[in-house]
């Protein structure tokens, strides 16, 4: 899977998900990407891209949980992401996110996940673990 | 306020013992696509182009599971699917069943922009494709002997596979716990 999660200096949000699903998945399996709400969800508030097992990031709805923590209950990016993968059963996803005023996050509750993102305040990180 | 911007490229048991070749490429690939996506957000391209021009470069790195280098199912063919979202207006389109289709994140966009609906999916998300004229390709386009080495390990360990988890060689299926994520 791969995804992408983007805001500009507006507050305007957007988000991106692609994927080959499972090894060995049965065929005309349906993944998590793109079920909206799932494994991709953006408003006003946040731009989610999601990446694991779809089975579980389904049943969590990932992406929209994110994005109602902060809507609903007022958590910053950082709680509300971390919250959700929190509550995600250990070694199922990862997410990235943006928020509308420039904040970054990407937790993840598996070994690792390769990522990487940049804000307009020059910082800027890669990672896999 | 300021731009943002964050991407990945899968997630899983990735081993702490990853070798510097299987490492390297991704880190760069991930290096390349990040910075193509700063550039155009400096260059004020609106977010959905720029999510949009990220992953389908993801797509085309064949170190990724999407796109070429898309794992393959139990039958040894390749479903890829996509999805995106614009938070300003709330639109999505999203698509599932791809063979052939190079960019799939590329039709799932013109499913927000040209069609009623959200989501196309095997069949008529191919003969979407099609009509719109997008870029495709044999299915063979997609695979990648690293995939196909993949499967195999799969199929003998009968399991199904996350992204990025290391096979385990020999292993009896009764000894692996939950075959769902290895």
């Amino acid at each position: 899977t791969v995804g992408c999660v983007a805001v500009d200096g507006h507050g305007i949000l957007a988000s991106a998900t692609s994927t080959g699903g499972l090894v060995n998945k049965m065929a005309g399996r349906i993944g998590d990407t793109p079920i909206i709400g799932a494994g991709t969800y953006a408003n006003s508030y946040c731009a989610v891209s999601a990446t694991g097992k779809g089975e579980s990031i389904i049943q969590a709805t990932v992406a929209r949980d994110v994005a109602a923590l902060m809507e609903y209950k007022g958590l910053s990016l950082k709680e509300a992401a971390a919250y959700v993968i929190e509550r995600t059963p250990k070694g199922n996803v990862g997410l990235v996110a943006v928020s509308a005023n420039g904040e970054v996050t990407m937790p993840f509750n598996t070994t690792g996940m390769f990522r990487a993102c940049a804000t307009e305040d020059g910082y800027s990180e890669i990672g896999i673990w | 306020m300021g731009w943002a911007i964050a991407l990945h490229g899968g997630a899983g048991d990735i081993p702490l013992s990853l070798p510097a070749e299987g490492r390297a490429p991704r880190e760069a690939a991930l290096r390349h696509c990040l910075e193509l996506g700063v550039a155009a957000l400096k260059a004020n391209r609106p977010p959905l182009d720029v999510v949009e021009l990220v992953v389908r470069e993801l797509e085309n790195s064949p170190c990724f599971n999407a796109g070429k280098g898309s794992v393959l199912t139990t039958n040894g063919t390749v479903e890829m699917e996509a999805c995106i979202m614009d938070g300003n207006t709330k639109k999505c389109g999203a698509v599932s069943g791809l063979s052939t289709v190079v960019n799939a994140i590329s039709l799932a966009r013109l499913v927000m922009e040209r069609t009623p609906h959200i989501y196309l999916a095997f069949d008529g998300a191919e003969a979407f494709a099609r009509e719109q004229g997008v870029e495709t390709a044999h299915s063979s386009h997609f695979i990648t002997p690293e995939n196909v080495e993949r499967l195999k390990n799969a199929k003998e360990a009968k399991r199904v596979q996350i992204d990025y988890t290391e096979p385990i060689k020999g292993a009896i299926p009764s000894s692996i716990g939950d075959s769902q994520i290895g």
